[in-house]
Formats: structure tokens, C-alpha cells, sequence
């Protein structure tokens, strides 16, 4: 048993969820933020047997698309803002972040 | 030291969390979905001692029941909605899912 | 590459995440409780490189102090509260929680 954590961007949220389900894997889902945009993404929590870990990276790599998105951002020590003005930031996003984890005992109660 | 990641049907959340206290357990709640029903459930993280597995396992067991649930489950891809009646599906919801992982190093700060 | 789970106390949480960006660590945020007080925590899952999982840890040690706080505590058993008058509890808060797990494979798609 493996555990696969996948960090999705928000827009292929609903996407990557139902290429999941409809190639029968079973996964919880839990809000989360960037630490960087500080936007709201979504972290994917799926249990999967070891010899199904390449076909869940392939499901989720089919649904992410990388993106342009241009930011302002504030360097974090930039508090106030005042009368300083932020230049947008070119930054790729979308595409997902994938951990695989051992799992050393698995149980379904 | 291992962690133990249970996902946790909502009806029982308060069961298992007040089990896990009573015998000393210290723990993090997360809020989060299931996959396939998206209904609110809640994952624990459990950070415990190598020999306290089987009874964070045992706590978690005792308090978790498995019941019966229909449900109206519409395929992925059979958006929007429209003429189809969705009929409805028996599934097991309850119990709860382990995950345990090892951990290679553990701060208290 | 190793995963850094920290739970981080909300006092602290704007702090830990700017001197993490500083310091140029990314990491995903996931709200949290705490499972013996309920108050609002953070989760931070942040993916190293095996040779920053020391300076990882040092600017969370950093950026997070502990302090006593009093709480009344009712144990779990104890509802409906009615006559029951909670005598406060000094506990020590702040600080976080940190679990290094090895990641066996990263992508980042
Ligand atoms: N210091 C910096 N300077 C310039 N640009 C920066 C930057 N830090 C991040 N970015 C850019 O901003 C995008 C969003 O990062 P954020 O941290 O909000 O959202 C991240 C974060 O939630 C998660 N993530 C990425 N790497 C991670 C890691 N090593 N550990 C945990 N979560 C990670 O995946 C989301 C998307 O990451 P992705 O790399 O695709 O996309 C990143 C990256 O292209
Ligand atoms: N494709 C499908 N066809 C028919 N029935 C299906 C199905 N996928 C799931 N079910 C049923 O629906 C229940 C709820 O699944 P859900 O994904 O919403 O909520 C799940 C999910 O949040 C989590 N979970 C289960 N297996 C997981 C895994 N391998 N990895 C991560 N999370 C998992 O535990 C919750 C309860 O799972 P449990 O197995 O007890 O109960 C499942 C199962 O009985
Ligand atoms: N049964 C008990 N009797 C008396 N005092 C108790 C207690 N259980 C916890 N405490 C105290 O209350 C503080 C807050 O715990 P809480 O569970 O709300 O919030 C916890 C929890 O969210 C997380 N945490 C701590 N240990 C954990 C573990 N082994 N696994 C997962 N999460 C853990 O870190 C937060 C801060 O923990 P920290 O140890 O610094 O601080 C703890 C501890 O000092």
C-alpha cells in the first residue's frame, strides 16, 4: 500500500477528481492554500496498491494543466503597502505537486 | 515513532476523538471529503510511539460503526443533470480508513 | 526528498510561513485543530531536499515560542455542563509539532 498526496490547483480540482473516480480509485479530499499565493488549492490523500501508483500519476498528470499567471506579490517583509507598488510576477502554475509515501499498515475498518 | 492517519466518518468523529483522549492519545483534526460522496468526514493525525499502534488501532476501531447508506449517485460524467434518474445505490459508509506511516524523525518544539 | 509535517500553533503561523518563504521553502497550508483544546492550528506538509530537513526544522524552532495558557478543561465525559464548574488547567501552547516521513518518489507534473 502506498500513499499518494497530491497538491492540485483549483481549477483541475474537479477534473482529477473524476478521472480518479471514474478509474476506481478511492481518495479523500482536504482544502488547502499555497504557501507562496497564498490561494486555495486542494490536497488529495490516495491510498493505492503499489502496483497502481504509475496509473494514478498518469490520471492525475492527464487532468493538471501548467498555466501562466501573472502576480503581484509582496515580499513578506513589505508590510505596510503604502506607497510601494508590486510588479507583477510571471509564475507557472497548475500542474500538481505528487508525494508517494510508504505505508507500513494499512487497515479498513 | 509512527503516524497514524485515520479517515473518520463525521457520525463518528465524536466518538473517536473523546476514545483518543480518554486513553491519552494526542492527536490533529483535519477537515475533509470523501471521494466518492463528497460528504464531510474528518482525517486524524495521530502521531504515536511504535508500541501504541495497535491500540490507537483498537480505539479507533471500537468506535467507529459501519452502516448502510442508499445514495444517489450520478456517474462523472453525466453532467448536467437533466432526464436521467439517478437510482439509488446501497453502500457501506462508517468504519474508517488506517494509514499507518513511519516516521523518521519527531520534533517537539 | 523527505516530507516535514508541522503543526504550528495560529499564533505563530504568520511567522513560521514568512520566515519558511524567506528562506525560500515551499509548502501548502491545511487548516487544522487541535484534538485536546479544539482551537484552530495550522498543518503545514512542506517537501525537502534530505539536505534542508535541518534548516527546515531550525526556522520552525525560530518562529514559534511557547507560552502557558489556562484553560478550562471539561473532560470529555462531563456534557451536558450544567452544575459542573471547570477548574482552569495550565497547559503549555506554542511550539509545534514536526514529523519527517521520506518521500519514496516526488513529481512535480
Ligand atoms: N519563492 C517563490 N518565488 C517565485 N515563485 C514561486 C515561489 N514559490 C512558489 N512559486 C511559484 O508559485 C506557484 C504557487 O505556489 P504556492 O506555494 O502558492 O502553491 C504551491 C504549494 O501549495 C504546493 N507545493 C509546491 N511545492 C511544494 C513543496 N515542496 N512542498 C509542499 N507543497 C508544495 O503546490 C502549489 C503549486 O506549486 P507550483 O510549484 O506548481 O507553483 C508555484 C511556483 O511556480
Ligand atoms: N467507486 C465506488 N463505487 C461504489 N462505492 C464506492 C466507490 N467509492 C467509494 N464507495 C463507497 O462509498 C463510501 C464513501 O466513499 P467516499 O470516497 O465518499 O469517502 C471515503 C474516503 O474519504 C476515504 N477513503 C476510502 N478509501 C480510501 C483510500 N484508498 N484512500 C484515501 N481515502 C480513502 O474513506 C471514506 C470512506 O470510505 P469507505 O470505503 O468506508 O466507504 C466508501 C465506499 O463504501
Ligand atoms: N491529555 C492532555 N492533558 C493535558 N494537556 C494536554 C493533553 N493533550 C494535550 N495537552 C496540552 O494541550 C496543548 C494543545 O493540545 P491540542 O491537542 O489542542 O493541539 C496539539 C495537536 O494539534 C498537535 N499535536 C501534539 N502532539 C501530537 C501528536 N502526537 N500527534 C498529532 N498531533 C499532535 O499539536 C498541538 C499542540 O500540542 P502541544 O503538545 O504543543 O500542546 C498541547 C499540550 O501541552
Amino acid at each position: 500500500m502506498k500513499l499518494v498526496i497530491a497538491v492540485v490547483h483549483e481549477k483541475d480540482q474537479r477534473h482529477v477528481q473524476d478521472s480518479l473516480l471514474e478509474s476506481a480509485f478511492q481518495f479523500t479530499n482536504v482544502a488547502s492554500t499555497g504557501g507562496f499565493l497564498r490561494e486555495g488549492n486542494v490536497t488529495l490523500l490516495i491510498g493505492v496498491d503499489e502496483d497502481q501508483v504509475e496509473q494514478a500519476i498518469d490520471v492525475i498528470r492527464e487532468s493538471c494543466q501548467t498555466r501562466e499567471q501573472y502576480v503581484n506579490v509582496m515580499p513578506p517583509t513589505m508590510e505596510p503597502v503604502g506607497t510601494v507598488i508590486p510588479s507583477p510576477v510571471k509564475v507557472l502554475v497548475g500542474g500538481a505537486i505528487v508525494f508517494v509515501l510508504d505505508v507500513e499498515r494499512f487497515e479498513k475498518i
